[in-house]
């Protein structure tokens, strides 16, 4: 039904958020305020879960589809990855 | 580990072995379920200072203090994050919200990997004898990223960035999930840049064997692993009724069963449930089993869970039968009931007894630790097999480790079957899985890493690859115990390690972050995609002819297409021809070329033979495969190998036809 697709879109899933610091805006002088404003253009109660710094470039967060949709439409973003569970072997 | 070290022929005195202070320079990372640092194969006497490269954290929290590490233990932390948003709070009464290992599985591996001597070690008396991890005197860090409800990308991820800021330099995940394209897969993404930062990355295969296809982590810069078996077993025996003994394996330690034989019941007969017969939880009939030995079949749940489901419903033993899938496999596990797990011909055999007496009886008894067991290694049943479905031209797993019955640290806070009722209290556990033969190669990794500082992780990988045996001293294949049958290297990949004669391999195969650019261009990647795996701009020369016949690997994959598929009646031959580029490693010396080919394929190697005349020369050669037309589905194997007299570099090729 609508209200069952309305309530989907409106739950939250985790995401790893690649993004491209390479093309971190000039009004920027520090990646992690730049992480933080990207995420707030989509959701203005989605906190950062982790900032990736050393291997990758980004952050983890909570969002919608709907969000996920968006941010990955900005500029400087290389991906939007959904959480993935792992299993020990 | 108690047996391997002897097994892998680390017990010998060899020359070149890396002195222990060098040893004790080199950090092992392991992202677990934590660790239980009160081990004593934490021990850290006879250490010297962490080294100052060292910029990792012993992180305080529940049960969990700074002075937890040790000069063993360096480094130790929690990623809980990612679990926590998808499950809600942790339950504190449940799992610990800091690095402390509830469940074990991280305390095996760790210690696997690079636990301290511990003399007298033992399961209740199973697998004594000192333990140790391959690395002894390597520095460990953990990194908790396993709780009760799984293991989460954004919290490993968060592992790999922190482990390599850290300065670990060898990292061992003994975890996988779903392998989407690497580029959608965080782990093969961190391990990426770990990779390029020369940190060497060991995972485990997966335990879905015998089925093929069924690899985790096959990304190309990640050393994945197999497992096979020790030459050790720890033999139970049934009597039945009809005066056959049957021997299997157990690790039950409890009160035995008296001598005088008691009756006997197949599960699928003592159940309401169309699979009554795997003793899955509360599908026993009680009246039909109380008093008894039930044979349950393996499959469907856990293999302790299932003895536990015969004692609660009033049976006093178990007999665990292989099916199909699972052939003469015998795992032993540290049972809470009586309990032998048999191979499938002695299930087969035990059964068919059943249905033909009018009342079966049989009693089981315990034995002793058995070393000198032949053939071993052989294949575990429930290792992951190729081909490599996400890259047919990789071949995958690249070999395989010991990983049965390994005894290893464990928890304090869990039984050794980790069930709930399981109360006892182990040191040490003996347990099985390719979470098991991972962190032997991370150890061993570690130990190349020591004896030669300035190697690569694809150097380290290299020699541990082409160094692999996968014949016995007869000859004859390795085995793969789902089917008795020889392995292939889709099972084995370029076979069982062999650290000795990794520490020397002669030659290796050098795989550069360039290569793996190369590689991912050959995979018609974008600049988009490569910077998501990579962090750097990198943009395919549309000018060049990128292909992955051509990354520089220690083995060989070759995906053929049958004359249907390529379209047309077509009989001739394919050809196919792969570039590779060896690096010298050793003396001066001048390395020929021999081929063990099928009669399906024609293999020409150009130039058949290789000079080096200093360290670190490079010199390249192709192969070309001229491979006959085959029906769809069929599956070839080759070898090729480059000698000098002292040294053999030894490469598998796998053809497959679709």
């Amino acid at each position: 039904t609508e209200a069952q697709k309305s309530n989907r879109q409106l739950k939250k899933k985790t995401y790893v958020i690649h993004m491209d610091r390479t093309n971190m805006p000039q009004a920027f002088d520090d990646h992690f305020k730049w992480y933080d404003s990207s995420l707030k253009s989509v959701s203005n109660s989605a906190q950062m879960l982790y900032s990736y710094n050393t291997v990758v470039h980004g952050f983890s967060t909570r969002l919608t589809v709907e969000e996920a949709k968006l941010i990955e439409k900005q500029e400087g973003i290389l991906a939007v990855i959904p959480e993935v569970k792992y299993e020990l072997h | 580990t108690t047996r391997t070290p002897e097994f892998l022929g680390l017990g010998k005195s060899v020359s070149f072995f890396p002195a222990s202070e060098k040893v004790s320079e080199v950090i092992i990372g392991v992202l677990d379920t934590g660790v239980w640092p009160e081990l004593e194969s934490f021990n850290d006497a006879g250490l010297g200072p962490v080294p100052a490269s060292w910029k990792g954290e012993c992180e305080v929290g529940k049960n969990f203090t700074s002075s937890s590490c040790n000069r063993k233990l360096i480094g130790a932390r929690y990623f809980s994050k990612g679990y926590e948003a998808a499950f809600g709070a942790i339950d504190e009464s449940q799992e610990s919200k800091s690095p402390r290992d509830d469940d074990g599985h991280g305390s095996h591996t760790s210690t696997t990997a690079a636990g301290s001597a511990v003399t007298g070690a033992s399961l209740f008396g199973f697998a004594a004898g000192t333990a140790r991890g391959m690395a002894a005197e390597a520095r460990v860090a953990t990194y908790k990223v396993c709780w009760l409800g799984g293991c989460f990308s954004s919290d490993i991820l968060a592992a790999i960035d922190k482990a390599v800021e850290d300065g670990v330099n060898v990292l061992s995940l003994s975890l996988g999930g779903s392998s989407p394209d690497y580029y959608r897969d965080n782990v093969a993404i961190g391990a990426f840049s770990a990779a390029a930062q020369g940190v060497f990355v060991s995972c485990s295969a997966g335990n879905g064997g015998p089925s093929s296809g069924t690899l985790s982590n096959v990304a190309p810069w990640i050393t994945t692993v197999g497992a096979g078996t020790l030459d050790r077993d720890f033999p139970a025996y049934v009597t039945l009724g009809n005066g056959k003994k049957i021997t299997g394996e157990s690790l039950y330690s409890g009160k035995p069963l008296p001598d005088s034989l008691l009756p006997i019941v197949y599960a699928g007969n003592a159940s309401n449930s169309t699979s009554g017969s795997l003793c899955l939880s509360s599908t026993l009939n009680p009246a039909k089993v109380a008093g008894k030995i039930v044979v349950c079949d393996r499959g469907g749940n856990s293999r302790v869970q299932k003895g536990l489901v015969v004692k609660e419903a009033g049976g006093v033993g178990m007999i665990l039968a292989n099916t199909e899938a699972y052939g003469e496999e015998q795992l032993a596990d540290a049972h809470l009931t009586p309990t032998a797990a048999v191979g499938k011909k002695s299930g087969d055999a035990i059964k068919s007894y059943i249905s033909s007496d009018a009342n079966p009886t049989a009693t089981i008894s315990t034995g002793t630790t058995r070393l000198g067991v032949q053939p071993s290694p052989v294949v575990a049943a429930f290792s992951s097999r190729g081909p490599n479905l996400l890259t047919p031209h990789i071949l995958k797993p690249d070999l395989i480790a010991p990983g049965v019955n390994i005894l290893a640290g464990w928890t304090g806070g869990a039984g050794p079957t980790g069930l709930d009722s399981d109360k006892r209290h182990v040191a040490f556990n003996i347990i099985s899985g390719t979470s098991m033969s991972c962190p032997h190669i991370s150890g061993l990794a570690a130990l190349l890493k020591a004896a030669h500082p300035d190697w690569s992780p694809a150097a380290i990988r290299s020699a541990l690859m082409t160094t692999a045996y996968s014949t016995y001293k007869n000859g004859e294949v390795i085995q793969d115990v789902s089917n008795g049958s020889p392995s292939t290297p889709f099972d084995i990949g370029a076979g069982h390690v062999n650290p000795t004669a990794a520490l020397d391999p002669g030659l290796v195969y050098d795989t550069t972050t360039d290569d793996y650019f190369a590689f991912l261009c050959a995979l018609n990647y974008s600049s988009l995609q490569i910077k998501v795996i990579s962090k750097r701009d990198f943009t395919c020369n549309g000018n060049k002819n990128y292909k992955l016949e051509d990354l520089n690997y220690p083995s060989f994959a070759v995906p053929l297409e049958t004359p249907s598929t390529r379209g047309g009646e077509d009989v001739a031959p394919t050809t196919v021809k792969y570039t590779r580029t060896l690096t010298n490693k050793g003396a001066p010396s001048t390395y020929k070329v021999s081929v063990t080919a099928p009669k399906e394929v024609k293999i020409v190697v150009e130039p058949e033979s290789l000079s080096f005349a200093e360290a670190n020369e490079q010199k390249s050669y192709t192969v070309t495969f001229i491979a006959s037309p085959m029906p769809s589905g069929s599956e070839s194997f080759a070898r090729l190998e480059w000698s000098d007299g002292k040294h053999i570099v030894g490469s598998p090729i796998a053809f497959t036809w679709t």
